[in-house]
């Protein structure tokens, strides 16, 4: 229906400005309905990174574009919130400054819902309260151990 | 409504019983390339009721049993668990009445499928049914794949309203 | 012609197969012709990283897909070689023994072919010769800087 | 042939003239996300002739000329130079007298555009023919960009023969 529809871009309009600010400390954004017929409109991601003219979601830098996709994420998990929320490397093109909010801002939202975050960055791990590495030291077949936090960051400091 | 444990056996690379302790706020799952992470991922998907095998990188339902290496033979089945505990939380709705929650669901090679919750057998509409409105039923953001940020980026408009058409 | 064609994937598919196996450290992969008739035939990407069973691409772990790329990627530059080549941000998904493995590669191929590569990985960094910096101390004006290899990655250790 | 040096003034955020040293066999380019790396890409893919303005994130070739910032008004003009050291290496070839090879294109916002080989006005096409069979022609595996390596990994069947008819 179209209250429906509505009011439900409202809300994750609001909640996508929200957590876009808090990943790229400052700018804004917002999920901006095409045309004036909701019921067939298009929705445009339109993003304005901190210092950066405004513009649609095509025309950010990589990481630009990853960090913005993972504030759309929070607000539609915002709308309809789980008990608990799994992410599979979403900060693979991030670089050190937008990792570090972004294991921030899940640091918070962790106080009502519990993450099971996958990642290959350090800055990530060292926000966790638990790290579970998994293992293949035979063959295919998967196994797990529980690392300590700082322990595996000084482990996974580059060996150079 | 906390997921304290995930147990895994026969489950793609996960041929041993396999018990992880994620009872934490925060929990970070680490590890080489190809080691088994996002197939943790797909157990949970599993587990919760997906009935699409591509939505775990499979190409028919039967692809998540382990199908060997070349030390094992392929597993007769895989099972996969997953413990809540509801203890520390205000205890309302369809979760009310447990203090500790199971959800389990095997698959055999010949095709035989079955739901359990807190060790009784239920139809898989009835773990849909307990989760309904819990934010973890088919249209939600509560599990990321790897690769989906990329595809939200690439989305044309209509498919960005498709998802809020269904989410609404 | 068919000739050409077929000359031109005996050569990729070696090299394909060579670079796969010194990035994987083992292993084994082809670049498979589906159907008889090459000039419509498919091609297909079949991999065997060490230790694990053959089978397409699509079978194996993100991280391994995008190894098993970049093993393709060198093998059509192998055939076509230029004076330089530029990598934009290839490494991201990779973990640390297959991005030694892969900065391994480029500083061996870098003795006959100009490697420019973007990266926010550390151990990509650490195998350079020279790093370039660039900063947007301006808003949306780029500049650049010259940046000491020991003393990025020093600095570059996650301050956890 | 070794590139020494790339020179950006105007080209999308390098308004200020800008010279990158790379004369290096591995040179990595770090910096934060947004920073401009993947601009200097797009710089040598358009100096070297690209006339599709997708390849270069762009929607009209114009897109390239620095737009403007808070603190500054749009460039009236992009100008990017690549600059080649052909000392140390067997001079064979197309290359072989040049010890110094400068290619430079400009582009100004009336759309006026030009093509410099070491300081002489020549076509599009000769640059073309200078780079031709050294692997930095159009359909070469020279510049992998961002993205790149994932398009490779969706390839169907017919898309990846048809890689390597192109390169046939
Ligand atoms: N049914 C199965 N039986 C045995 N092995 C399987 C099965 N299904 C998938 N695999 C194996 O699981 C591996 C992929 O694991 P997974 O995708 O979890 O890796 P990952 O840890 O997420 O790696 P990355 O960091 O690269 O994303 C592949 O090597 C694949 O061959
Ligand atoms: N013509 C132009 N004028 C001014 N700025 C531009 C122009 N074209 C692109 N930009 C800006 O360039 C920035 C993108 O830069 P670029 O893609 O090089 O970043 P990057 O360093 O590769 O980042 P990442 O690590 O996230 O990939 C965007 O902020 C965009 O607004
Ligand atoms: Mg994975
Ligand atoms: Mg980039």
């Amino acid at each position: 229906t179209r209250e429906a529809l509505q009011q439900t871009h409202r809300v994750v309009n609001r909640a996508f400005s929200e957590r876009f600010s808090q990943l790229f400390g400052g700018g804004q954004a917002q999920l901006a309905l095409t045309g004036d017929e909701i019921l067939d409109a298009g929705a445009q991601i339109i993003a304005q990174p901190p210092g950066k003219k405004n513009g649609t979601i095509q025309l950010l830098s990589g990481g630009e574009k990853a960090l913005t996709a993972i504030a759309l994420v929070f607000a539609f998990f915002d709308l309809n919130p789980a008990p608990f929320c799994i992410l599979d490397e979403v900060d693979a093109p991030l670089d050190d400054a937008n990792t570090q909010r972004y294991a921030a801002l899940i640091r918070t939202m962790a106080e009502r819902t519990q993450f099971l975050v996958i990642t290959h960055n350090k800055l990530t791990m060292a926000a966790a309260d638990r790290l579970v590495g998994v293992t293949m030291r035979e063959q295919g077949v998967s196994r797990t151990v529980d690392v300590d936090v700082e322990r595996a960051v000084q482990l996974a400091q580059p060996a150079v | 409504m906390r997921l304290s444990r995930i147990r895994l056996a026969g489950f793609k690379t996960f041929v041993e019983p396999t018990v992880i302790a994620v009872d934490a706020p925060f929990v970070a799952i680490v590890g080489p390339n190809g080691c088994g992470k996002s197939n943790v991922i797909d157990a949970v998907r599993w587990v919760l009721g997906e009935t699409r095998a591509a939505s775990m990188r499979a190409q028919t339902m039967s692809d998540v049993i382990f199908n060997g290496s070349a030390e094992r033979k392929p597993a007769a089945r895989a099972s996969v668990e997953l413990i809540f505990d509801n203890l520390s939380e205000a205890r309302v709705g369809a979760w009310a009445r447990y203090e500790t929650l199971s959800v389990k669901r095997i698959l055999t090679r010949e095709g035989e499928s079955s739901y359990w919750l807190n060790g009784q057998r239920v139809r898989r509409r009835d773990v849909l049914d307990l989760f309904l409105g819990t934010g973890l039923g088919p249209r939600a953001y509560a599990i990321i794949e790897q690769g989906m940020v990329n595809r939200l980026i690439e989305a044309k408009p209509e498919e960005l309203r498709h998802l809020l058409e269904e989410a609404a």
